[in-house]
């Protein structure tokens, strides 16, 4: 553990408090893609069920539980408890052609072996998945052209976790020899397509304008 | 060596 992935984990849990918040406040999912959240769900069940075989730390499987269970949870806010402010029409981006490369992807580059194969294609398809698993939201903020503070403070939060990871693997490269290219790949390509949001989030929102996308 | 340590990032 280094001081960067233990700030994109804080942040990572941030991001999801700050939707709970923002959920449960405004008692609306309005301008949160349903289909982020349930990306998230699979990709966190995807590579935390190795909860229950694998220890790492204390710390390690309090984070799975947590990233797990709140995922659920929000999912369950938006889709039950303040379901009738959910806007499907604006949350259109389709599913499919990002599950799909995802699982064909796994099945071509992952860590497997002899002993762990499924486990392992499993990791990696929550890789590759989670690395485009905010497109909906994305796509939808696109299609809104705008958005409440409160939200783009969840995706700058959930950005920034992703962001600080990259500091985190030159660390552990340059400490322990390791390389992991199925994570750092991942994790680029993850945090490069946060680009444009950063740039109007530094440029608008930090200096209290309303977020706004230019026409 | 790979496999025995990459598990431990969320």
């Amino acid at each position: 553990m280094n001081i960067f992935r233990f700030l994109g984990d804080l942040s990572h849990l941030t991001s999801i408090l700050i939707l709970i918040h923002k959920i449960q406040t405004s008692r609306s999912c309005r301008g949160i893609s349903y289909k982020t959240q349930l990306l998230y769900v699979i990709v966190f069940v995807s590579r935390y069920l190795d909860l229950v075989w694998t220890y790492v730390s204390l710390y390690n499987s309090l984070m799975k539980l947590f990233f797990i269970s709140s995922s659920s949870y929000i999912l369950y806010l938006i889709k039950i408890r303040f379901r009738p402010t959910l806007d499907p029409s604006i949350d259109t981006f389709s599913l499919p052609y990002l599950i799909i490369p995802a699982a064909i992807l796994s099945l071509i580059f992952n860590y497997a072996d002899e002993k762990a194969w499924l486990s392992e294609v499993l990791w990696s398809f929550s890789i590759y998945l989670e690395s485009v698993a905010i497109l909906p939201q994305l796509f939808l903020l696109q299609r809104t052209g705008e958005a409440e503070t409160i939200t783009t403070h969840y995706l700058f939060a959930l950005g920034a976790y992703r962001a600080l990871y990259i500091p985190n693997w030159i660390y552990r490269y340059a400490t322990e020899s390791f390389v992991d290219p199925i994570a750092i790949i991942s994790g680029l390509i993850q945090t490069a397509l946060y680009a444009d949001f950063f740039y109007i989030y530094f440029t608008k929102v930090i200096r209290g304008q309303k977020f706004e996308l230019p026409a | 060596p790979h496999n025995e340590h990459k598990k431990d990032e969320l």
